[in-house]
Parts: structure tokens; C-alpha cells; sequence
């Protein structure tokens, strides 16, 4: 049986809206460290990753491995029924048919309970190694989610040039270019400021806007992101949760 | 032109 106590709804309705619009049938499977994803955006270019620790839970019990095969559209909806402050507890048995989630207002007796009905998928599961990258970088992730955006108003790529001291954004359209420059720093008094640059080789790597548009709904997740590039492979996108992360997998534009 | 690679050309299944 499952059952995993959220101190607050909001990590979870953060989630859920992170990787709702790249991927839509996934299978969450629960385990005695925590639930995991892993899906693929139905264009074969981008592919989540989510592991949610079960540090992250205030009470968290899970017996057995569960999967929980869930429409992310109709668990959205569901899980906007909650106040954002509310405890929230994901139940379900050993082989479900459905979730439960219950809500419990902390300022009050409220308690909301909702069943999402569960779906059969089956999905193929990638094998990914840990690897070294050319290059490892770590911003505000607010700032790369205004940098994408602004960029995206041009064009529908992104170029990303990073060497040992600096990182540069560009975008190359049919009305005009962009670019932004960014230094490495150090912000002592607000780390999160910081701007860090780790790097084995020069990177050019280029990708599709669309999918980054996707990949920075995980801004309010961290208030940094880690970009991992090499060239000519997929670049890593990861927000740090407290116990876990949400990754995505980007798969590059370039010749054959 | 640049052409837009696939995930799966890079990983393999499990």
C-alpha cells in the first residue's frame, strides 16, 4: 500500500504543472524511496525524469514497488481542487484501479478527498548513464526562463555557446537577431544569485524553443537550474527538489 | 540546416 504525506499540496501541483504540457500518460511508480517518472514527449525530443525522494514527504510508507498509471490532464485538474498550504495524501493499494487524494485544510476541519481512476500505459523506459558533460552550468533559474522567452519571440532555436568564462544565448530569425552574454559570479549574500561555470570542453549546442518553453515550467521547483551539455548529445536540465529532482532531456538540433 | 535529433537515437530501452 502506498500512502505519502505532502506537508504542503503545492510541491505536488508544481510538479504536476511542470511536465503536464511535455508529456501527458505517465507512470508513476512508487517505491520505498520515493515515486519516480519517466516519460517521453509524443515528438521523441524531450524526455522527463522526476524522482520525488521520499525525504520530501512528511509521512511516507510504501510496502511494495506501485505503479500508477495517471492522465496528468485529469490529474491537474484534481489536484488545483487543493489549497496550496494544505496537507495532501496520495493512498492507494497494492494494485489500484484508482488514487486517492486528500487535502486537509491546516486553519480549519476541511478535509477533500478525490479518487483519480488510473490507466494501463505502457511506455518504454530508457536506459540513461550517468555521463560527463563538456560543460556544466548553474543560473537563477528565473533568469533562464526570461532569457528563453525573450529569445523565443525571434526565433525557434536557441543557440547556447558556453566557454571557461562566459555563456552566451542566441537566436537567429527571419525579423532580426539576439543574444545575451552572461559572466560567471559569486553571490555570497543570496547564493541562488549565482552564476557558476564548470567546463571540461567549449560547447555549440543548439535546440528547439518549443520544448524549452516546456522545460522552465519548472522554474518555481528551484531557484537554480543545472544545465549539463556536451556537444552533439542530449542536453540535461535539471531542478533540484529538496529530496529528488525534475530532469529534462533535450535532444539537439544539428546536421547529420 | 540543422535537423532535430530524436531522444531515442541516444538512449537505448530498457
Amino acid at each position: 500500500m502506498l500512502e505519502g504525506k505532502f506537508e504542503e499540496a503545492s510541491l505536488l501541483k508544481k510538479v504536476v504543472e511542470s511536465i503536464k504540457d511535455s508529456v501527458q500518460l505517465c507512470n508513476f511508480v512508487c517505491s520505498e524511496h520515493g515515486i519516480t517518472v519517466q516519460a517521453v514527449d509524443d515528438s521523441r525530443v524531450l524526455l522527463v525524469s522526476l524522482l520525488i525522494g521520499n525525504e520530501v514527504f512528511s509521512d511516507y510508507r510504501c510496502d511494495r514497488n506501485i505503479t500508477l498509471g495517471v492522465d496528468l490532464k485529469s490529474f491537474a485538474k484534481i489536484i488545483r481542487c487543493g489549497g496550496n498550504d494544505d496537507y495532501l495524501t496520495l493512498i492507494a493499494e497494492d494494485s489500484p484501479d484508482s488514487v486517492t487524494l486528500v487535502f486537509e485544510d491546516k486553519n480549519s476541519d476541511r478535509i477533500s478527498e478525490y479518487s483519480l481512476k488510473l490507466m494501463e500505459i505502457d511506455n518504454e523506459f530508457l536506459k540513461i548513464d550517468d555521463m560527463d558533460y563538456d560543460s556544466v552550468i548553474k543560473m537563477p533559474s528565473i533568469d533562464f526562463q526570461k532569457i528563453c522567452r525573450d529569445l523565443s519571440t525571434l526565433s525557434e532555436s536557441l543557440q547556447i555557446l558556453i566557454t571557461k568564462d562566459s555563456i552566451k544565448f542566441m537566436a537567429e530569425g527571419e525579423t532580426g537577431n539576439g543574444s545575451v552574454i552572461l559572466k560567471p559570479r559569486t553571490d555570497i549574500d543570496k547564493p541562488e544569485q549565482s552564476i557558476t561555470v564548470k567546463l571540461n570542453n567549449a560547447v555549440n549546442s543548439t535546440f528547439g524553443l518549443k520544448y524549452i518553453a516546456d522545460i522552465v515550467k519548472g522554474t518555481s521547483l528551484s531557484n537554480q537550474i543545472v544545465i549539463k551539455i556536451s556537444n552533439r548529445t542530449p542536453a540535461l536540465f535539471e531542478y533540484k527538489l529538496q529530496s529528488g529532482y525534475l530532469r529534462f532531456y533535450l535532444a539537439p538540433k544539428f546536421e547529420d | 540546416t540543422k535537423k532535430q535529433q530524436n531522444i531515442f537515437s541516444f538512449f537505448s530501452k530498457l
